[in-house]
């Protein structure tokens, strides 16, 4: 069985948290990814050079551990993982998924210096791997929620302080009211939006466009022919594959302003400007034109600006000041 | 009942590589693998 996940790019994934897998528990750092529904760990069996810096599991140290035996590929948009299935207890805080399925990779490509050792993904079991049940599904199933939504606080400024929630949303972490999006396909976290601009000019997505609102991957990514205009009007030019800006710009450029479902979302230039020692760079990145020419992809640079609340029965995000 | 999880920030593989100006090869090499991949 084949799954591709063509977006998950771990180049810019940032944000992690842990859980624990089997009795007693082992301990792993995963991405929380709402761009792929599959949870997969490195298995201890696995000989390849990422798997040797990361942490792995052992099945032979866990009680609870099934093996399910299937054998799942997993592409990524720079890397694929290869292993079987097995099934064992995995904890999340304090949230509990008897007999879990999940993936232990016995090749991994592509994964070497990642800083992480597995995905959790939180896409729709529609994009699952057969027989893998997401775990968000597992724990639904399970009674473990009164509403079965989970959301992202990502932090600003510090490592610290950015958290994912289950089961609810706390009111603290966000200003306002939350704008409610429907999803366009109960597939992935994929949203309709309705222009971008700047300074008043509508600069890509003129007729509008699709965009996947992606946990797992920190940067904003477009159809490049779009993305280069972006960069242009920043006047950002080409170095080492990254379009670097003067770092002065941050104080002129216009914010861009991102249209979803007749709200506008801006995003200021602190925010689509990274500073790098004395060098700055655009987040804006091309290479989605593969997918489809009508996609983007808003990763964590929007999510910081913007509370984001995954809602699964009503199949739709939230979205507000964070 | 919300249960809520803390996430660290890490620093991305492409900032590190970018630091050990490493960057440029790492995407060059990508593209060739997806474009063998895509082939």
């Amino acid at each position: 069985k084949i799954t591709i996940h063509p977006l998950r790019n771990y180049l810019d994934t940032a944000y992690v948290g842990n859980i624990t897998i089997g009795t007693p528990p082992q301990e792993f750092r995963v991405v929380f990814d709402t761009g792929s529904a599959n949870l997969w760990v490195p298995c201890i069996t696995c000989t390849s050079p990422a798997c040797y810096t990361h942490n792995t599991f052992n099945p032979q140290n866990s009680s609870s551990f099934r093996e399910v035996g299937s054998p799942i590929t997993i592409f990524y948009g720079s890397g694929i993982i290869q292993g079987f299935l097995g099934s064992d207890t995995i904890r999340i805080g304090n949230l509990v998924s008897l007999k879990q399925s999940f993936g232990l990779s016995q090749e991994e490509y592509g994964f070497d210096g990642a800083p992480f050792d597995g995905v959790l993904g939180l896409a729709f079991p529609s994009i699952s791997t057969k027989g893998a049940i997401p775990i968000f599904d597992n724990l639904w199933s399970q009674g473990a929620f009164s509403e079965p939504v989970f959301a992202f606080y990502l932090s600003k400024y510090k490592p610290e302080g950015s958290v994912v929630m289950f089961g609810g949303v706390d009111h603290r972490y966000y200003k306002g009211e939350l704008n409610w999006i429907p999803v366009s396909q109960p597939h992935h976290w994929l949203i309709s939006m309705n222009h971008i601009s700047m300074n008043g000019n509508i600069v890509a997505c003129s007729h509008g466009c699709q965009a996947f609102v992606d946990t797992g991957t920190s940067l904003i990514y477009g159809p490049t022919d779009l993305v280069t205009n972006i960069n242009k009007l920043m006047n950002a030019r080409l170095e080492n594959s990254e379009y670097a800006v003067l770092c002065d710009a941050v104080k002129t450029l216009p914010p861009v302003i991102f249209n979803i479902n007749g709200i506008d979302y801006p995003l200021p230039p602190q925010a689509y400007i990274t500073k790098d020692k004395n060098s700055c760079m655009s987040i804006f990145q091309g290479g989605l034109e593969n997918l489809s020419p009508d996609n983007w992809l808003l990763g964590d640079v929007f999510l910081r600006q913007y509370f984001s609340v995954f809602d699964r029965k009503n199949e739709r995000i939230g979205l507000a000041p964070a | 009942c919300v249960v809520i999880l803390p996430l660290k920030k890490m620093k991305t593989l492409r900032e590190t590589l970018r630091e050990k100006n490493l960057l440029n090869n790492f995407l060059e090499e990508q593209a060739y693998r997806l474009s063998k991949n895509d082939s």
